[in-house]
């Protein structure tokens, strides 16, 4: 058929540059590149300008697969924010309490990062823009302390959602990972059987690390939903096609800035196309 | 393990007779992936294999024992190479402040390395300076004052809101005024694609003129290491590199990224959330980790 050019190795060679260039790292990458060298084999794909949609609609399929919004429900449901160094854990909290307000919620915060330096005044001030309590303790203090006074006054107050702050930590601390077994376990324990999430916070910044710390994560305490943070910088944050096809695990929000504000729900379509820009 | 690999390729590929070109091509694709699962930036890995390639035909690998081998030992020493010198110090100024100005992405530990250095220096028996600059981020300089008090190591403070280049104009003045010997400049985190944070830190370069303008970023970075660190060493001509949270088990490929694309020295590495959990970069020790 006239104007319509072929799919050849110099074009899967472009794609594959970018998927890598966008951190979707190179078995995800080359998984989906064979899959639609297949379909050229098969002249199911011949036309060159159908091979990016192709590949959109591939990793789209993997994202949406196990897609699910924040959960809660008719009593209190507690939101556990975990994650590595830096990421955005206290910054995405302040910005989540905000939204969920905005809809009507009644929300309460928890400062359980109870180790670095000036961690609960930052929490505080985020609590006060969103206009959440805050429960704290001192610095040093028992992070699972902390937790289990921040449910009791959820309760007291007659809240709805409690999200809870965590102290960043790296995957490969047994140490700090047990820590964060035992705060899991402290709200296991108060509210069995309510609606909770343990959200993973990543930033869209970090390379396939990323994929160890979503496994490593999802061991210790089962990761419900990933936030996605500074996707207002230059990289794409690829590696969330990679977690979502080993661990099923979903993006639920993403963060587009340090403004209270700069929050939003994950969309699978929008991320895609964003890929490729 | 990559040499792992690789003798397994040249294994099966001498299986059919002697070496050629060809065959250390595909030898080259494990060295590839290898890279890239490291994180290493797409190009900057172009680039790498092309040079080992033309070091392993030139080098008799073709009719080698253990081509395997051969190559790894090539592949380690570009890297080494390519990554510097061991140990590129910060050199302290006689007679006046020797003035720092940590720079970077929002997260990558600024303020904790800036803390950790305070406290090289003091050990190292300087009167040191930290000035608190972020005065966006919230609790940003109760942060550093906190550290301050751990370290007890002296801090220009801040009200949230001020302007950083006049905070870092007043440490620097107080630098002058009490005869320190160091001072560190903590700046807010920032993105290389945001003009007007970009042009600030130019205004506070302009104002003090700070001896190192250190980039610190995390060893976690993915392929977007090469953008960022261009754009922040365009923008500002950093004097080096600390590379953070090296504690981890990331493969710290934005090490040699971010090296290939400024030219310029790691400095140091952050191993550790204590203030103590500093070290001089080894090129030799982030080579290995960066092969696997
Ligand atoms: N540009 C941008 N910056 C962000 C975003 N989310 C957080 N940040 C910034 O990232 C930095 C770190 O944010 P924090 O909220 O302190 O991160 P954290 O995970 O709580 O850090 P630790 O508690 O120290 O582990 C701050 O400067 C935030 O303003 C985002 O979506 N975009
Ligand atoms: N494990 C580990 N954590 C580190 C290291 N360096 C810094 N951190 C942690 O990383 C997080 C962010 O550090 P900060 O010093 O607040 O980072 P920053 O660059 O000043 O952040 P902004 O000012 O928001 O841009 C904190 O939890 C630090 O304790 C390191 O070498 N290893
Ligand atoms: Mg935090
Ligand atoms: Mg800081």
């Amino acid at each position: 058929v006239l104007g319509k050019k072929k799919i050849d190795d110099a074009l899967l060679d472009e794609i594959e540059e970018l998927m890598i260039l966008s951190d979707l790292g190179v078995e995800t990458t080359s998984r989906i590149i064979s899959s639609v060298q297949e379909k050229v084999r098969r002249n199911e794909l011949d036309d060159a300008s159908l091979l990016k949609k192709e590949i959109k609609e591939q990793i789209r399929a993997i994202l949406v697969r196990d897609s699910a919004p924040l959960r809660y429900g008719t009593s209190l449901a507690v939101y556990l924010v975990i994650g590595v160094n830096g990421v955005g854990k206290t910054t995405t909290i302040g910005k989540m309490a905000s939204m969920l307000k905005s809809q009507g919620r009644k929300v309460i915060l928890g400062a359980a990062d109870t180790f670095r330096a000036a961690a609960a005044e930052q929490l505080v001030l985020w609590g006060e823009r969103a206009g959440t309590d805050v429960i704290r303790h001192k610095s040093g203090a028992d992070p699972g302390a902390v937790v289990f006074d921040a449910i009791a006054a959820a309760r007291a107050r007659e809240q709805e959602i409690l999200i809870i702050d965590t102290a960043g930590r790296l995957h490969t601390k047994s140490n700090l990972m047990e820590e964060l077994k035992k705060i899991n376990r402290v709200i296991e324990r108060e509210l069995p059987g309510e609606p909770r999430e343990v959200l993973l916070v990543l930033d869209a910044t970090t390379g396939q690390n990323a994929l160890s710390q979503a496994k490593l994560f999802n061991q210790a305490v089962g990761v419900t939903g990933i936030v996605l943070t500074k996707l207002d910088g230059t990289a794409k944050g690829g590696i969330i096609v990679a977690i979502a096809s080993e661990l099923g695990i979903p993006v639920k929000m993403v963060g587009v800035g340090e403004k209270i504000e700069d929050l939003q729900p994950f969309d699978p379509n929008e991320f895609v196309e964003a890929l490729f820009d | 393990s990559l040499s792992d690999k690789l003798e397994k390729v040249f294994k099966k590929l001498k299986g059919r007779g002697v070496l050629n070109e060809k065959d250390v091509d595909e030898g080259l694709k494990e060295v590839r992936m290898a890279l890239l699962e490291a994180d290493v930036n797409f190009k900057v890995v172009k680039d790498f294999v092309q040079s080992v390639r033309d070091k392993s035909v030139g080098s008799g690998v073709l009719d080698s024992l253990t081509p395997g081998q051969q190559v790894v030992k090539i592949v380690y020493n570009e890297l080494v190479g390519l990554m510097g010198e061991t140990v590129t110090r910060i050199a302290l100024v006689p007679n006046r402040p020797t003035v720092l100005m940590m720079v970077g992405l929002q997260g990558s530990g600024k303020t904790t390395t800036t803390g950790k250095l305070g406290r090289m220096f003091k050990k190292g028996g300087r009167k040191v300076l930290l000035v608190a600059a972020d005065t966006q981020r919230p609790a940003a300089i109760d942060q550093l004052v906190t550290l301050g008090k751990q370290l007890n190591i002296d801090v220009e403070a801040s009200e949230p809101g001020d302007d950083p280049v006049e905070v870092c104009k007043r440490g620097l003045e107080r630098a002058n005024r009490g005869a320190y010997g160091v001072v560190i400049l903590d700046t807010a985190g920032r993105l290389h694609i945001d003009d007007s944070l970009m042009d600030q830190l130019s205004s506070v370069k302009a104002a003090v003129k700070p001896d190192e303008i250190l980039f610190v970023a995390d060893s976690m970075t993915g392929q977007d290491a090469v953008k960022v660190a261009k754009s922040f060493d365009e923008k500002l001509d950093i004097a080096g590199v600390i590379l953070t949270k090296m504690d981890g088990d990331a493969r710290g490929g934005a090490a040699l990224s971010i090296r290939a694309v400024t030219g310029k020295p790691i400095k140091f590495v952050g191993m550790g959330e204590k203030l103590d959990a500093i070290e001089p970069f080894f090129p030799d020790r982030v080579a290995s980790r960066i092969l696997g």
